[in-house]
């Protein structure tokens, strides 16, 4: 149900692309 | 034994990018221990950042808000605006997914106020879309529509056609 409902929000889902490549390094 | 910790960082952050969370979670546990034996806390804010981060595409979003939560409490202490208004626009997305719409808005509105601060156009922007969604869930269209107006004037400006 949670995975689902992120589909519906445009700017999670472009945050949740972003944080895909996101990494805090050393 | 610092070596090792930035060792653990750099595993999970790898493992991270390839897409394995379980992995990168371990990784960054291990992390955040050595982190914590150091009392290096700009490592133990990383590593939970980065624990954040993996709970949210492990579906676990209330473990994501916890992470963030002290990930925002150690910006603090480190007196790093940037990066606290980067845990509370975390906060605000994942409340967005546990959908509780009070608390993103307010998060989102407190990552808002840091973007203008420091004169952030484009994490501004973000915010005024994200309040314009939160807003919208909650059935306030007239805050959503400010926010819409407000984040396209700032779209236009840095020419952010999308």
């Amino acid at each position: 149900v949670q995975r689902m409902h992120l589909i519906q929000v445009d700017s999670v889902q472009r945050w949740m692309e972003d944080l895909k490549l996101m990494t805090d390094c050393e | 034994r610092a070596a090792q910790g930035r060792a653990y960082g750099n595993l999970g952050n790898s493992h991270y990018l390839l897409g394995n969370f379980p992995k990168a979670v371990a990784f960054h546990k291990q992390r955040l221990a050595i982190a914590k034996e150091f009392g290096d806390k700009a490592a133990e804010k990383r590593a939970h950042s980065n624990l954040g981060n993996a709970h949210i595409f492990l579906g676990r979003f209330d473990v994501a808000a916890e992470y963030f939560r002290k990930a925002l409490q150690l910006s603090r202490q480190l007196k790093d605006q940037a990066v606290e208004a980067q845990c509370c626009y975390s906060l605000g997305n994942t409340y967005t997914l546990l959908q509780d719409y009070e608390k993103a808005i307010d998060y989102h509105l407190k990552h808002l106020a840091i973007a203008q601060e420091l004169g952030d156009r484009v994490g501004e922007g973000r915010a005024c879309w994200s309040l314009e969604d939160a807003y919208m869930s909650l059935g306030n269209r007239e805050q959503a529509l400010y926010f819409a107006e407000k984040h396209l004037e700032i779209s236009q400006e840095v020419g952010d056609q999308d």
